[in-house]
């Protein structure tokens, strides 16, 4: 049962962590699209 | 040795020996099946013997006795048929990748190729942020120097309004007007003194 | 024989049972790396994006960002032209009274005279 058990995960994890890998990426990637500092100009006395 | 036949397993989804082992249990169970058929067969035709001396008893004993017999003959060939299956059937080649695993034939990468990897995408991560905001900062600095320009010009106005009112009341040149009014009161005070001279 | 075969038993029995672990652990990771990122990111949309900015030492903007100039200073400057400008019209208009108040007494006198 062990080792079944531990080949299904060999077998079967690494594309579940690969789509979990994949959605943190894609999610990275959207907020640096997204990331947008805000720089105030200085007040300038006339 | 215990050989876990792990890449087996991974593989049928069941271990070579979990899987010989059922089919050996199947065999026995069959065997033990056809064992007591066999037994009600000849009890059945020893009931047609009513004289014979063989009593069911002696019978179950020799169903034991072959049952012994058979199983150990079975055990002997299926040993046989166990060892072949599990070295030429159940088994993966050495030199054979299950397709889940081809990723790693070509691009083997260590932890530390991996974390430098991770390293370098959070370096570029900061970096592209780093210069949006520096993007940002410029932009905002474009508004300041707005501003400033717009005061500048402000100043160059009023200079203009300066100089366009003073054109306006004829005096294009402030110095050279203030020359010409200064040496016609030169000239004026010279006048004045003649006249007073010649009045006296 | 048979203990040897049963220590390596226990042996792969006390390795597949960590390597198991170890497997739900990086997935358990992953998937938490992966439901965090999605809630960074609807907070993110809800900002708008906004955030605060990264400094700006090593982009390649930094030198010219590091040589901005004082704006403030350089309109605070200015000033000095406009004090300059004060002092200079007023002398001229109290010069230009000067001559006006002359032109007056000398137009007067002549009228006198006359």
């Amino acid at each position: 049962e062990l080792i079944v058990e531990t080949t299904t995960k060999r077998k079967q994890w690494p594309k579940k962590i690969l789509m979990h890998a994949i959605q943190t990426m894609k999610g990275e990637q959207e907020m640096l699209k997204l990331y947008q500092p805000i720089v105030t100009p200085e007040e300038i006395r006339s | 040795s215990v050989n876990p036949m792990a890449y087996e397993a991974q593989f049928f989804g069941f271990t070579p020996q979990t899987c010989m082992l059922r089919v050996y249990i199947a065999f026995q169970d069959y065997l033990f099946e056809m064992m007591l058929v066999v037994e009600s067969v000849i009890l059945k035709k020893l009931d047609g013997f009513p004289n014979a001396k063989i009593s069911a008893f002696q019978i179950r004993k020799s169903t034991e006795k072959f049952l012994l017999f058979m199983k150990e003959h079975f055990d002997k060939l299926f040993g046989k048929m166990e060892e072949v299956l599990l070295q030429l059937v159940l088994n993966i080649p050495k030199n054979v990748l299950l397709p889940e695993d081809k990723v790693h034939e070509q691009y083997p990468y260590t932890k530390e190729q991996f974390q430098a990897l991770q390293d370098e995408i959070d370096q570029l991560q900061q970096r592209y942020k780093a210069e949006a905001s520096a993007g940002q900062a410029l932009l905002a600095e474009i508004e300041e120097q707005k501003t400033v320009q717009a005061e500048l010009e402000k100043i160059l106005q009023w200079f203009d309004g300066l100089e366009n009112i003073c054109r306006a009341h004829g005096t294009s040149n402030f110095k050279e007007s203030f020359a010409f009014l200064t040496q016609n009161s030169k000239k004026l005070q010279g006048v004045l003194k003649d006249v007073e001279k010649k009045s006296k | 024989a048979l203990d040897e075969s049963l220590a390596q038993i226990k042996e792969y029995i006390t390795r597949f049972t960590t390597e198991c672990q170890s497997w739900d652990q990086l997935l358990l990771g992953y998937q938490k790396s992966a439901e965090e990122m999605s809630r960074h990111l609807e907070e993110c949309k809800t900002n708008q994006g906004y955030a605060e900015p990264q400094n700006y030492l090593g982009t390649s903007q930094a030198k010219v960002l590091s040589s901005k100039p004082d704006y403030q200073k350089i309109l605070d400057d200015q000033g000095e032209v406009f004090t300059c400008m004060e002092l200079v019209l007023d002398e001229l208009q109290q010069a230009v009274k000067l001559l006006q108040a002359f032109a007056e007494d000398g137009t007067q006198y002549l009228r006198g005279l006359s």
